[in-house]
Parts: C-alpha cells; sequence; structure tokens
C-alpha cells in the first residue's frame, strides 16, 4: 500500500480526544475525487497527533483505499474506523500531493 | 478552448 504514491506517509492518530476532529470534502465523482482534509479542529484527535495538516489528501484509512469511494461512504469509514474499540489509534496514508 | 469541469463540488463532512 503506497508504494506508487512517492510522496505519502503514514500517519498514526491516537484516539486521544474524544472526536476525531477533521473535516473532509471529495470523493469519487466530485471535483475532489479522493478525500482532502479541509478542517482540524483544536484539541480534536488528529489535532492532538500533530502530524495531519489540513490540504492532505487521505489515501487509504487502516489499510483501506479511499479510491473510488464516493464522499458519504469515504466519511462513514473513517467515523468507524474511530468508532471501533478494536484499535485504539486510526492510521492514516496522506499526501501533501493533490 | 478552456476545458471546463463538469464534476460538481462535494459535501463536507466533520468527523
Amino acid at each position: 500500500p503506497g508504494l506508487l504514491e512517492p510522496t505519502s506517509s503514514l500517519v498514526r492518530v491516537a484516539k486521544s480526544a474524544s472526536t476525531l476532529g477533521i473535516a473532509i470534502e471529495g470523493g469519487a465523482n466530485t471535483r475532489q475525487p479522493i478525500p482532502r482534509i479541509v478542517t482540524i479542529q483544536r484539541g480534536g484527535s488528529a489535532h492532538n497527533c500533530g502530524q495531519l495538516k489540513v490540504g492532505q489528501v487521505i489515501l487509504e484509512v487502516n489499510g483501506a483505499t479511499m479510491r473510488g469511494r464516493e464522499h458519504r461512504d469515504a466519511a462513514r469509514l473513517i467515523a468507524e474506523a474511530f468508532k471501533t474499540k478494536e484499535r485504539d489509534y486510526v492510521d492514516f496514508l496522506v499526501t501533501d500531493f493533490n | 478552448r478552456e476545458k471546463r469541469l463538469t464534476l460538481p463540488p462535494s459535501e463536507i463532512t466533520l468527523l
């Protein structure tokens, strides 16, 4: 995973707050075909992690690709990754290249 | 001639 994305990086976000605290836009069949981070809320898990940035494109979540997923499907997948008690973190593969 | 984007903008979801 990620081998074809030379500028990608894996970011592990610990569930350190009750919310993930990111806003995303985009998804299949929109102008932004892969979801992009548009906001990082102060005090959320993503902000606490310190490694996610506004403008980054989310390629994978816990190893699952975002390619071909419509916005609601991508958002649901991220929400479920944060909600599940199986892991106390969410892994994001992100790239600065849009 | 300039090519126009026909794809719609996306919703934004807060997670």
